[in-house]
């Protein structure tokens, strides 16, 4: 899934969080973020759906589909914020929640 | 001029003839696949309007019949903000423009935008978009007008990053449901009441319809024919920047007769109506003008401090007043002479959000009415780091005093309000009055369309190559795919594995050996110096020509062993025939059964 952010990476009805990653080195290479996010995203217990478009250092992290009936939501968003709020790597999380946007 | 023999191009009072001209048109319509409730005609709707192919005697012509359409479709299904992020980017070395005919609740009492990565996205479309020279994103103003809803807040409405289009009908009127607001640029055509035209276009539809309709309205139908009018600027000069476009529009739009709009020409000679923006848009005007555009200068900006206030809002008809003085030793390092967008960051407590209004004074004196009074806005958070935006002061000195004037529109049972904080942003260039009005002159020559023949070119760069950062993505259904054949091509590789190991401890189960320990069949001298031997299980006992059974004594060979595919399960079907399992070699071509015995089970 790695570079692959697509809406349908998450399963649906997951949780899921964007992150912003302080590159090392500005320019330093993208496996490098990559690896960063896979790291960030195991020890949050989520899953790394890769890169958000074309923003660099941004990744979408899901709730894996298999977790979703396990663990209460709760729990998952109790933990995924503990871990994304104090990671020295982490500049800006959000969780994404669903905007309503209507056709005109 | 121009001839098509589309049914309904007569109908298509919209169009401008001698602005649509265009160099070629090659592009089949792009079909979308068919959804539950047929809800995304929308799109081929906005599709028809610019790109419709001539000439191919099917319903309709597009504003920019040669450019190709490329649909993103992220409003049938839950949208979140990285899957906007996702959507503004796409493609985004291909695509030019984004038209964006959607956005926030028109409904009078939502204050939403794009959060934090869609605002990414914007200014990273804007900077690496289009080769460097900025993606070109188009939003619909609102349909809320019934609400008195205002498209100050809708955050893409009134970003500086898009071109904000609102709708006026065929005599040029604000139609019932359309939205003002200070942020608009321009307006175009579209829908009105009942008795007035609506726009014509392609209309897919899958359980019926004609693959036409003459009932397109909305600011839906005005924004994409504003994109079309964009790409036929891009045509002619595809080196224009995000901003370059917006100044074009800002420089020709027309303003024209229509006593309610309420227009105001400010200190640069530019008119703007909270109803219609700089005016209508006008397709030979905007090519023409595009022709001869060479590019604005950077884009400069000043914010001010946080403006800490604490000031209680009186109820009207007195108002709150708050001043801001940019002085020119503020605009030295920046540059910045004359304005462009001017941006204003509010945060107000209030119980009852809908009664507040907001004034913006440019030094000028020019009013932008950035927030109207909404009846239905009963929100009790009132606004936080909320920035609303006029373009009304464009072209102006950006030096100077400015003024915010907030009111009370409400009743004197509600608590007051207070304005916790300001902030004042303000966007433009190092273009002085005086080349401001040199450039409107210079348009008003070209529009005469002497330099629109092909023999005029400025110069104009190719543009960056900036790659896509989308490496190989992998959709989840081939995913899906992959881990299925995976999963199937283990599940029989075990099953075959164990189907042999299960063969061999039966053959050697069942095998008898009379003449003391088992050996194994004479390795044939040829076979080894051929380099045929295998090492394999005996599958029988070896018997010499005149039927004594002897013991084979060693691995036997493959001219031994090439016995019917042992590993097929139908071989080790019991019913069959013993004689076959028993002497599978009998088809054998003879010549292999030189060996000194023939091989017997």
């Amino acid at each position: 899934l790695a570079g692959t952010h697509r809406p349908g990476a998450q399963g649906p009805g997951g949780l899921s969080w964007a992150v912003h990653l302080d590159s090392l080195e500005d320019g330093g290479p993208e496996e490098t973020l990559e690896q960063q996010a896979d790291a960030l995203a195991r020890a949050a217990g989520l899953l790394n759906a890769g890169r958000i478009g074309e923003l660099r250092g941004y990744y979408l992290l899901v709730q894996p589909v298999g977790q979703q009936q396990g663990q209460p939501a709760e729990a998952v968003r109790r933990q995924a914020e503990a871990v994304l709020a104090g990671h020295e790597a982490v500049r800006w999380h959000s969780e994404q929640r669903l905007l309503k946007r209507a056709k005109r | 001029s121009v001839h098509f023999n589309d049914p309904k191009y007569p109908q298509q009072w919209h169009l401008s003839p001698e602005g649509s001209y265009d160099l070629n048109s090659n592009d089949p319509d792009p079909m979308p696949h068919p959804d539950a409730e047929n809800g995304n005609h929308h799109g081929t709707r906005c599709a028809g309007e610019i790109a419709a192919v001539p000439n191919n005697s099917f319903c309709a012509v597009g504003v920019a019949y040669g450019s190709r359409i490329a649909g993103i479709r992220v409003l049938d299904g839950p949208l979140t903000d990285s899957m906007e992020a996702v959507a503004f980017n796409t493609h985004y070395q291909i695509n030019d423009i984004y038209s964006c005919s959607w956005g926030p609740d028109d409904d009078g009492k939502t204050v939403d935008g794009p959060h934090q990565l869609g605002k990414a996205a914007l200014q990273h479309g804007v900077i690496a978009g289009r080769r460097g020279f900025g993606s070109i994103f188009v939003v619909a103003s609102g349909n809320g007008g019934q609400h008195n809803d205002n498209c100050n807040y809708d955050g893409y409405a009134n970003s500086i990053y898009t071109v904000t289009i609102g709708a006026v009908d065929e005599e040029g009127r604000m139609p019932f449901y359309a939205e003002e607001c200070a942020s608009m640029l321009a307006v175009t055509f579209s829908g009105g009441d009942k008795m007035l035209r609506s726009i014509v276009t392609t209309d897919w539809d899958l359980q019926k319809g004609t693959g036409c309709t003459e009932g397109h309205t909305g600011t839906s139908a005005a924004a994409p024919l504003a994109a079309g009018m964009i790409a036929l600027m891009l045509q002619v000069r595809p080196c224009l920047t995000w901003r370059d476009v917006q100044h074009i529009i800002v420089f020709t739009a027309t303003q024209y007769e229509d006593r309610r709009a309420d227009w105001t020409t400010n200190e640069a000679g530019f008119s703007h109506s909270h109803q219609h923006g700089f005016g209508l848009l006008n397709a030979w005007r905007l090519v023409n003008a595009a022709k001869i555009w060479t590019s604005v200068p950077y884009l400069a900006s000043y914010v001010s401090p946080v403006l800490k206030e604490n000031k209680a809002i009186p109820l009207s008809p007195h108002s709150l007043e708050v001043l801001w003085n940019v002085s020119r030793t503020d605009l030295e390092m920046s540059g910045l002479k004359t304005l462009e967008h001017v941006a204003v960051t509010v945060s107000i407590t209030h119980p009852r959000r809908g009664s507040l209004e907001l004034k913006l004074f440019c030094p000028s004196g020019m009013m932008s009415l950035i927030g109207t009074p909404r009846s239905m806005d009963s929100d009790p958070n009132g606004f936080n780091d909320w920035t609303f935006s006029t373009v009304r002061c464009w072209g102006e000195r950006a030096k100077g005093i400015y003024r915010l004037v907030i009111r009370d529109v409400g009743d004197e049972t509600l608590q007051a309000g207070v304005l916790r904080q300001w902030q004042l942003t303000l966007y433009g260039s190092v273009w002085s009055p005086v080349d401001i009005r040199d450039r409107q002159r210079l348009l008003e020559s070209a529009m005469s369309g002497k330099y629109l023949h092909d023999g005029f070119t400025l110069p104009c760069p190719p543009g960056l190559k900036i790659p896509e950062e989308n490496g190989y993505t992998i959709t989840p259904n081939t995913l899906k795919t992959l881990v299925l054949v995976g999963s199937f091509t283990i599940f029989w590789t075990m099953y075959y594995m164990l189907e042999i190991y299960l063969s061999q401890r039966n053959v050697a189960s069942h095998r008898v050996c009379r003449s003391g320990p088992c050996h194994w069949p004479q390795r044939s001298q040829k076979a080894r110096e051929e380099g045929t031997e295998l090492e394999s299980v005996p599958l029988c006992n070896s018997k010499d020509p005149d039927g004594v059974e002897t013991e084979s004594e060693g691995p036997p060979t493959t001219s031994e062993l090439l016995a019917p595919d042992l590993l097929d399960p139908g071989a080790w079907d019991l019913s069959q025939d013993r004689s076959t399992l028993n002497c599978p070699h009998r088809h054998l071509a003879p010549d292999l059964l030189q060996g000194k015995e023939e091989q017997i089970c």
